[in-house]
């Protein structure tokens, strides 16, 4: 495993504490899209299947199990924990993610890895994460001021995919030398729809203000 | 059939 992979591993898992922190600690998920993170469950249920028939490393499995884990974890919290749901920013939340859910298992059906059960599944999983992002960012678009462990969560979520940018890069040369176009295509989506928000993150982050998105 | 070295990644 190279640098640039165990940086996007770990980014994408502090990313995940930061959340439960917010959660736990302020009893609050005000600011957090309850829509992004059914989605992310579906994300992980439909691509670590594969935890019933491959075996690849103790980190593999662990890690699967603890985003498989962490996102139920944050979905019972925000749908179900008596105090925190009712911090939920649900007017605010109003993105449609069926379509999202739809329209990348169509995507997915048309140009899967591979056509089986698994592999198309596994391929709407790689989609499905790209656009997760969606009702997150236009939450966070209509939200009047973002506190800091909500701005810094989705700055760990993009950071976690760009790193993975460069993992590809590095793998491509390194050992694999193959193009791999579903999830390097879904990869440069899913690093791109953060450019914005990253744009007015560093801007508060220089300026010391407070993290706003225009609307 | 699937190429392991795509699937190892999370």
């Amino acid at each position: 495993m190279n640098v640039f992979r165990l940086a996007g591993d770990m980014t994408h898992l502090l990313s995940i504490v930061v959340l439960l922190l917010k959660i736990r600690t302020t009893k609050s998920c005000a600011g957090i899209s309850l829509k992004t993170q059914e989605l992310y469950v579906l994300v992980f249920l439909t691509r670590y299947l594969d935890l019933f028939t491959r075996y690849f490393s103790v980190y593999n499995v662990l890690m699967k199990l603890i985003f498989i884990g962490t996102s139920v974890a944050i979905f019972w919290y925000m749908r179900y924990h008596k105090v925190v749901k009712q911090t939920y920013s649900k007017d605010l939340d109003s993105f449609r993610h069926y379509h999202l859910i739809l329209g990348c298992f169509l995507m997915a059906l048309l140009i899967p890895f591979d056509f089986s059960v698994t592999e198309v599944l596994w391929t709407f999983s790689i989609y499905l994460e790209a656009v997760a992002i969606l009702p997150q960012l236009v939450l966070l678009q209509k939200s009047r001021n973002i506190d800091n462990l909500t701005g810094n969560y989705v700055f760990l979520l993009g950071a976690y995919r760009a790193l993975y940018l460069l993992n590809w890069i590095y793998r491509f040369f390194t050992e694999i030398h193959k193009i791999r176009w579903i999830p390097w295509i879904s990869g440069l989506v899913q690093t791109a729809l953060y450019a914005d928000f990253f744009y007015y993150y560093i801007q508060s982050w220089r300026k010391h203000e407070e993290l706003k998105l225009p609307a | 059939l699937v190429p392991t070295d795509l699937k190892d990644e999370l």
